[in-house]
């Protein structure tokens, strides 16, 4: 569970960091 | 499962999807009940990461153009920040009690609340971009709409000339979305549009320059021109305003998280 806890919040940054990334490149 | 609409939606959620889905289950069949590990640390990590995704989302509502974007990102940009929130109380009272059922819950609704958050904000920035499409149909909409005062030659050449580019331009876009799109049928639709157009394209130039020549040196036949022109402006059309029902379509689709 610990793992799974973890693993998730790891990926929740990733999907976030992926977001902003989208934002921040989408041309005007 | 929730189904995602475009290829770049599903590299970003499809993860977390997956492992909230699988903490839920655990969740909801009591069998997390033992101790939760100390999470600050990764929590905090998010809540950083999402306080940039605050900070630059409302930075691009305040320079957009696009009124639509600017409506529906404050929302889903909320809905994000307290998700975060919750994760962070969750992760403090963890550190009092490490069985706490209420911070499991508060683990599980704030990391669903990332999910829809992030998947809103993808969603208007998908849409924003399907608007644009949109408007490269309606660009070339109005080209087609005026060809009727095309009569000499010299404007037939400057009329390509402008269509041209946009033409282009527009068939790309469709092209590059018709490539995203998860829905195969369609996927399928936008590809048959783009091939009728790119098919029509050559043949509408072909009748415009027979009925420009035909008016310019009075030959006959000048009718059979003008309903060959019209023709295939009216096939042009009706592709063009197929692509935008289609594009349409899918903005909203397969929007079933709950």
């Amino acid at each position: 569970l610990r793992v799974g806890w973890e693993q998730l919040l790891t990926s929740v940054k990733r999907a976030i960091n992926e977001v902003e990334n989208q934002i921040l490149t989408r041309d005007s | 499962m929730p189904t995602f609409h475009t290829k770049t939606i599903e590299t970003i959620l499809e993860p977390v999807a997956q492992q909230v889905s699988k903490l839920v289950i655990l969740h909801e069949e009591g069998e997390d009940g033992n101790a939760m590990p100390d999470l600050t640390r990764p929590v905090n990590v998010v809540k950083k990461a999402v306080d940039n995704l605050v900070k630059v989302g409302y930075e691009t509502v305040s320079c957009s153009e696009d009124n639509l974007l600017k409506h529906d990102m404050p929302p889903a940009l909320s809905r994000v920040e307290e998700a975060s929130m919750l994760l962070v109380n969750a992760a403090s009272m963890l550190l009092d009690d490490s069985r706490s059922a209420p911070a499991r819950k508060k683990l599980i609704d704030g990391s669903r609340g990332i999910l829809h958050g992030t998947s809103a904000l993808l969603l208007a920035f998908d849409e924003s971009e399907v608007r644009k499409i949109i408007r490269k149909c309606k660009t070339v909409l109005e080209y087609l709409e005026i060809t009727e005062v095309i009569s000499t030659l010299e404007d037939l050449v400057k009329y390509i000339e402008t269509l041209s580019p946009n033409l282009t331009s527009m068939i790309k876009s469709v092209e590059s979305r018709e490539r995203e799109l998860m829905h195969q049928a369609h996927r399928e639709m936008l590809l048959r549009s783009v091939d009728d157009i790119r098919n029509y394209t050559n043949l509408f130039v072909n009748t415009l320059k027979i009925f420009v020549t035909a008016k310019v040196e009075g030959q006959f036949g000048i009718e059979n021109a003008q309903h060959n022109r019209d023709y295939v402006v009216k096939k042009m059309t009706s592709e063009i305003n197929e692509i935008i029902r289609v594009l349409r379509l899918t903005s909203h689709d397969d929007d079933d998280w709950d």
